[in-house]
């Protein structure tokens, strides 16, 4: 059977910005982008998992020299539409496992997971699409993640233009 | 310049589990996975974002057909680890639009989440990949939402391989 993961990837450059308490209903979600977009910003990820209580928490991804700004054109769209907070995290890294013959596979994900978490990475978000699934982790521990993911899936150390995307 | 959105694609078969109160430590995301793979469960999306005070929100997807089974598996491992409570949601669709061009582009996301919420749909959840912006709602607004995208990025309605996977 074939190897389902064919490569890692990290970022390094990102930041995160997180707003808490976003209301749950439509037309926020466009607001946010609308107000980012008109500053033409960058992004990379965006997560938003499901809400309680009518409200919800979006974060998405900008690069790093963006934050700042990013934060500031959030933190004035949060009180006019009643977000709770905006929190902007800069020493993250996005982590990831790449490939074709993943998909679906509940076991990969366990893999990628359970070998970050015997190093004592933490896992800050989780995202996928069918040919990767992403870990946002502190930046800190970025190389560790790399080389340990790499033993994992037992794809050598060997430079690739992917490793260091 | 060259439109960035090629194509829409929904999904109605899956259903969604969300973990509520996952405490944030190493090791939980592991087991989630670790649960669902000894039984060799399929997932599709997996969707994580920060958590608060020690804790956080853990969204799968599965096909509807395995839910309760999905359901089932975490509601023993919740108890042994903590998690506060697993909810299923079937009646949902994933609605994506997908393009090689709109990377990084915030206003495509705005323009995605803004037709949306024109008509009244609200974003449950939302996961993005380098070439995909994805977004959970309920699976009665599924024809809507398909159509809705299709005329804002002037996609025409003639059926392609994409837009009914
Ligand atoms: C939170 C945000 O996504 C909201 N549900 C919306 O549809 O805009
Ligand atoms: C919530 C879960 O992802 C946890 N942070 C872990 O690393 O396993």
């Amino acid at each position: 059977e074939q190897e389902p993961v064919s490569g890692i990837t990290c970022d390094k450059n990102q930041a995160k910005v997180t707003l808490i308490g976003v209301p749950d209903q439509p037309g926020i979600a466009s607001k946010i982008f609308e107000a980012l977009s008109r500053e033409n910003m960058n992004v990379d990820m965006i997560i938003q998992n499901v809400g309680q209580e009518g409200l919800t928490d979006l974060s998405f991804t900008v690069p790093r020299g963006n934050a700042d700004q990013a934060k500031e054109i959030l933190s004035k769209l949060a009180d006019a539409v009643g977000i709770k907070d905006v929190v902007l995290t800069e020493r993250i890294a996005k982590v990831s496992i790449v490939g074709v013959g993943m998909r679906s596979h509940s076991g990969v994900a366990a893999k990628m997971f359970s070998r970050l978490a015997a190093e004592g990475i933490n896992i800050m978000m989780i995202s996928t699409s069918e040919i990767k699934i992403s870990c946002v982790i502190h930046s800190k521990y970025t190389e560790l993640a790399v080389r340990t993911l790499h033993e994992a899936f037992e794809l050598g150390m060997k430079p690739t233009p992917n490793r260091k995307k």
